[in-house]
């Protein structure tokens, strides 16, 4: 995973993406 | 032996199957818990769902590939639905970490969260598989099953899609640097070009930004 560019920031994971937070 | 294509690419699917060896059919134990904590139970809903893609998939996967091939693309579909439970569980744990919360009912009983990643999870597998795409399994080379051919069958925004790559490519850390890439790759084609057509969430999110913007320019009431 080294190559992967990680984008999301440290607070934000998959619950904000589907707006569950 | 020196590294041929094919050789890693059988190693790749290997290394898949293997992997998903101790994955189960079904929601395992610590998944049913998470269920039981939502305020609405997610469980019959998403075996439910999983069921009704198989059927939608199997087909798509027999009309793309040849009728002989159903119980092929059943067994790639049965692969994707270990993958998806297994990254669900791992999502949901790092979630509980993150956010110090167990009812996930709102995450748990999004329609689109889940097609998104069993469709992802499904993604995996035929990506493995279809580096081996070999005439020994009856796909054929020219059959083109790739990226983003599941989005038309789930019938999946690419947008929806693109948001749990990451949080995918996170939960599962034996994926291959192949199979990262690969992922990497599809987003890449999501933002540079299927996240624009029509009818796409992605203009209702730009829509919504800008009109948050453009509340937050304006000035306040002499009352306030």
């Amino acid at each position: 995973a080294q190559d992967y560019h990680f984008g999301l920031e440290e607070g934000e994971g998959i619950s904000e993406l589907f707006d569950c937070d | 032996h020196p590294q041929t294509p094919v050789r890693a690419a059988m190693s790749n699917i290997q290394q898949l199957i293997m992997i998903l060896n101790s994955a189960t059919d079904t929601p395992s134990d610590i998944l049913i818990t998470y269920f039981n904590n939502c305020t609405v139970n997610p469980k019959d809903s998403i075996l439910k769902r999983v069921e009704s893609l198989e059927h939608i998939f199997k087909k798509k996967f027999a009309e793309a590939v040849g009728q002989g091939c159903a119980e092929i693309g059943s067994q790639r579909y049965k692969l994707g639905v270990r993958l998806y439970y297994r990254v669900m569980e791992s999502m949901l744990k790092s979630e509980e970490e993150r956010l110090s919360v167990q009812n996930f009912s709102k995450l748990l009983n999004d329609n689109i969260f889940h097609t998104s990643l069993l469709a992802c999870a499904v993604e995996v597998v035929m990506a493995t598989y279809g580096r081996n795409a070999s005439q020994s399994d009856g796909t054929s080379a020219e059959t083109d099953l790739s990226f983003p051919w599941i989005l038309n069958v789930f019938d999946l925004k690419a947008f929806d899609f693109y948001k749990v790559i990451e949080s995918f490519i996170k939960a599962e850390p034996s994926l291959t640097r192949e199979m990262i890439k690969h992922l990497q790759h599809c987003e890449h084609q999501i933002l540079e070009s299927l996240a624009w057509q029509s009818g796409s969430p992605l203009f209702e999110l730009i829509k919504q930004s800008k009109e948050r913007e453009s509340q937050a320019e304006q000035p306040e009431p002499p009352s306030a």
